[in-house]
């Protein structure tokens, strides 16, 4: 999530819809927006309490084109909506050309369309993971909509978490755990031990950590509320100890151990799996190491211990002859890796306790202050006891 | 089903990135011209964000996720677009 940098000091917001839209009963939008706002309101001590007239803190409008704010609407399709944060007024327009419709996987869904914007309009900005309500883009009716933890751990980074005795904390399968309290620091297993089996990125944008058994889902500064969770119970049919997993530009994602490999749509099997690696990666050795999709091609890249191949699928052979090359070509990064991840234009690499930032524009470890590698514990896992600057053990981690 | 081509052009595409704040506002009225480096490293900045192959260049999938229907709010605002941690 990514916070303006302006909320409301109070805790009760009042609004009003200043002008309907074209197409929908006034009762049916009421409704829909009251809804939009309790979606906020569930996991904080927030209160919205509509007007029908007088001043109010956030006031709605439904409008055409250009509307007197210097942002004209485009019509039908393109941008939708929108609204400003809290320092600006938090007032939210809606695109009143767009067919806007209510439980309907025709025209554009009112409600999850204004619990976006009034995100805005309480100082969220846009979020890059693609599963939150936050994200900039409209993802189609959703019939059962559910706040992403992203969201609700932005809201409540703004105006805390829900205070229990005001109020039910919704508890669904998702969210079931949030009011269990995080362990501490000092039980967390990824701090006292912060060798991983192997992290990745999901299609939806989480990023994740296997180790055993387990999981674990990171936040932009560490891991989230209500983990570890067992790895088998989210990805049914998978082993523990995964060697290596990606998410490729066709939304799958791929997880490999010894031999095998696994392919999933989100956390459901993509087919029947188990398949060998031989077979479905011809070229590729059994037990790799790591593997990732490099951002300057789009090609995968297997590493197993000193070597590395590049695979792609659009090619006959999908492995050239002139693989495999020797890591040492990637300049800086060690040899028998144990995991990577791609985050924001870069690749990290994972090794032991500490990590590499690997820039792959100008393809070499970015030099920084403090140098890598730094620990894994810091700077990925939130273990604030960790060293937080350079890992002392550098040459012995690259020989 | 198989996705529509992409639906927009490069000026539409250089000015959707000023919009949502990849790119300093494009003056219509002076005609500006712009490094192609700038440009780059805009087109970069959005398919990082949008969770996209990073080329810099606007190939067919960026060229798509722009001619979705969208929040007309920057995707580039406040602190939260400040120096990365990690």
């Amino acid at each position: 999530y990514a916070l303006q940098g302006s909320r409301w000091r109070v805790k009760k917001l009042t609004y009003k819809i200043s002008k309907y839209p074209r197409n929908l009963p006034q009762n049916k939008v009421d409704v829909e927006l009251n809804k939009a706002f309790k979606v906020w309101s569930d996991y904080t001590d927030l209160v919205f309490v509509q007007k029908k007239s007088g001043q109010v803190h956030i006031e709605i409008r439904f409008e055409k084109g250009e509307h007197g704010d210097g942002d004209p609407f485009d019509g039908p399709g393109g941008t939708l909506a929108h609204a400003y944060f809290p320092v600006y007024g938090g007032d939210a327009h809606f695109d009143d050309a767009e067919q806007w419709t209510i439980d309907s996987f025709r025209g554009t869904n009112l409600f999850q369309v204004a619990a976006h914007e009034f995100g805005h309009s309480l100082g969220l900005s846009h979020s890059d993971i693609k599963s939150a309500l936050m994200a900039p883009f409209y993802r189609g009716y959703v019939p059962y909509f559910q706040l992403d933890d992203d969201d609700i751990q932005g809201i409540q980074a703004l105006y805390g978490k829900k205070n229990v005795n005001t109020g039910s904390i919704p508890v669904g399968p998702k969210h079931g755990t949030t009011t269990v309290a995080p362990p501490s620091e000092e039980d967390s297993e990824l701090c006292t031990d912060p060798k991983v089996d192997t992290m990745f990125s999901s299609a939806e944008g989480h990023m994740y950590v296997f180790k055993g058994d387990r999981y674990w889902r990171l936040t932009a500064d560490g891991v989230a509320v209500g983990y570890p969770k067992l790895i088998s119970h989210s990805w049914k049919g998978l082993p523990g100890n995964i060697d290596a997993a990606f998410t490729y530009k066709n939304g799958k994602t791929y997880f490999f151990k010894g031999s095998k490999y696994w392919r999933y749509v989100g956390k459901r099997m993509d087919g029947d799996y188990p398949k060998e690696i031989s077979e479905g990666f011809t070229g590729i050795p059994d037990n790799i190491d790591t593997v990732t999709v490099w951002t300057g091609n789009g090609k995968i890249y297997f590493y197993k211990g000193t070597k590395f191949w590049r695979f792609d699928p659009t090619q006959k052979p999908p492995v050239k002859n002139t693989y495999p090359k020797l890591i040492s070509n990637w300049e800086d990064i060690p040899d028998n890796l144990d995991a990577s991840i791609v985050y924001r234009s870069y690749t990290y690499f994972f090794k032991g306790d500490a990590y590499y930032r690997f820039n792959d524009r100008t393809f070499s470890v970015d030099i920084a202050d403090p140098a890598f590698p730094r620990s894994t514990a810091y700077w990925w896992f939130g273990c604030r006891s960790a060293n937080k600057g350079t890992l002392g053990n550098v040459q012995w981690m690259r020989n | 089903s198989e996705d529509q081509a992409p639906v927009i052009s490069q000026t539409t595409a250089m000015n959707y990135l000023s919009q949502f704040g990849y790119l300093q506002p494009i003056n219509p009225t002076s005609g500006g011209i712009i490094s192609q480096n700038t440009l780059s490293k805009a087109i970069a900045e959005f398919q990082a964000f949008a969770g996209l192959n990073i080329t810099g260049d606007f190939d067919e999938d960026t060229y798509k996720l722009m001619a979705l229907p969208r929040c007309g709010v920057k995707d580039k605002v406040g602190p939260g677009f400040g120096r990365s941690k990690r």
